[in-house]
């Protein structure tokens, strides 16, 4: 089976979309097949991996979301060796007022990669990744209802502690109603300065609650915060005006070694199931 | 009259209210009556401020956008000398659904301002401040409806330029329909690194774009990139943790040196009016 991951925050411009695409490719880059989907009207994902707009009838995740004629094998673009894209355009921005009336509203993504790992059999993507818009609606809903894991990109700053108890209530509403194996699995800092003691105290905050957790009877009593870090580095920022991941950016800078580390821990863990 | 600003940006995490509040608390600094009024249900501008929950009726601008019974003056409490706080709750996020078949859906956060305006007469604020949420939806709306200037906090990365059109045409929208008086006068640079050549390029896209407006009909025709960028200083960060405005807790950092020379721009702007 795959291991199959949503990066969420309701937050915006914490790292989702630095992070779903950098560890995506970081994990094709150690040749497992990878699934990217951008569930984001604004597209960056996308954008960060330099994928054309889609020509004339390509179908893109709307489509998926929207028309059950469409399969995810249809919308898919081969971006990367080891890494196809579902990729998203602003119509996506329709999906939410759209499925409100459907009883299956935000089961649509879940039933289209149930079908795609079915008819891929032995060919599966081994990762499945997907890259969430900032807020808690339906489409981020419906990347929690596909997934079993969820990565939590943020930053180590005060104010952004204050959304993370509201992140946690949406992951255990989904769990208790549409997606029983739905858990945290961690957090990813993003953007990291080391350096201070704000972001010092704002991780050891995160370390506690984590730890505190391990006892009780939530989705996140295995969560712990990743390492290492992602360092904060321009040229992680710089790489998407360029269409590229860090790694075709600046294989060896400090963005790319976080992230190729992050990528190794990730994949580890899973042959070690 | 007043000078009535409203800090917008769809995009999250930008410093909008890192903005919106240290400009405010750096005019009330220079002796100018400001009200800061919070329009995102996160209520960060409110917490930032250290502003205490708001006790049994203590009405808040939920009421003062569903209730016409509730003033502007009721829902202002005085955070600071010469600043005056409306602030948000958690139920603020109900108003977009419950406003949605009012005619006056957008109109409503107006009506308020004005009403408390002729009130006050000669006492009224100088300065009125509004912490947008990361949307373009019903509450953002009300915020550019009730205003004249629009200010855009943003980062100097490439990710963040994307925004940038749909902002415009948001603008663009409300000016043509319920506000003629719409405009934007500038964009302010927050959490700025000017080391990066990365960052330089982003800030040359933005004063060529704005320069090539100048000569078109469009509502950021004169609209301009502030100086000075405000510094990336973790302090900036720290400050909100503590409950303080920059000013209060590092008066000399450079964070306090970039958003007091900013108040002292837009004060005097408005006195050579
Ligand atoms: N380690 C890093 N070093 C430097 N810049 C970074 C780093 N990580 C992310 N950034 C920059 O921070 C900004 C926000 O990142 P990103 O777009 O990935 O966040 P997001 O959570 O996906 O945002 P949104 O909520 O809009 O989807 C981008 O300009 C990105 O390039
Ligand atoms: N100059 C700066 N230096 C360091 N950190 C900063 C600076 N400006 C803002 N920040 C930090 O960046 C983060 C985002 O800022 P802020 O909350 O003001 O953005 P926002 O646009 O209001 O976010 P939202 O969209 O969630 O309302 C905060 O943790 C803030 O403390
Ligand atoms: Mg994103
Ligand atoms: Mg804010």
């Amino acid at each position: 089976p795959a291991r199959t991951i949503a990066l969420m925050n309701q937050k915006g411009g914490v790292g989702k979309t630095t992070t779903a695409v950098n560890l995506a490719a970081g994990l094709a880059g150690l040749g497992r097949r990878v699934l990217l989907i951008d569930l984001d009207p604004q597209g960056h994902a996308s954008l960060h991996l330099g994928a054309k707009e889609p020509e004339g009838d390509q179908p893109t995740v709307y489509d998926l979301l929207l028309d059950p004629g469409v399969s995810l094998a249809e919308v898919l673009v081969q971006a990367r060796p080891n890494l196809a894209l579902a990729a998203a355009t602003t119509d996506l921005a329709g999906a939410e007022p759209e499925l409100a009336g459907a009883p299956d509203k935000t089961l649509r993504l879940r039933r289209a990669i149930e079908a795609y790992q079915r008819e891929q059999g032995p060919r599966a993507a081994e990762f499945i990744l997907i890259d969430c818009p900032p807020s808690l609606g339906l489409l981020t809903l419906n990347g929690l209802s596909a997934v079993r894991e969820v990565f939590i990109p943020m930053q180590a700053h005060f104010l952004a502690l204050q959304g993370v108890g509201k992140l946690m209530q949406t992951v255990s509403l989904v769990g208790r109603t549409v997606n029983p194996h739905l858990h945290v699995t961690g957090v990813i800092l993003c953007n990291h300065d080391a350096s201070t003691s704000h972001s010092r105290e704002v991780v050891a905050d995160l370390d506690a609650f984590f730890t505190e957790a391990r006892t009780q009877n939530v989705p996140w009593s295995k969560a712990r915060v990743y390492r290492p870090a992602v360092r904060r580095n321009v040229k992680v920022a710089e790489a998407p005006s360029f269409g590229q991941t860090i790694f075709e950016y600046d294989k060896w800078c400090p963005g790319a070694l976080d992230y190729r580390a992050l990528a190794e821990a990730i994949a580890k863990e899973w042959d070690e199931v």
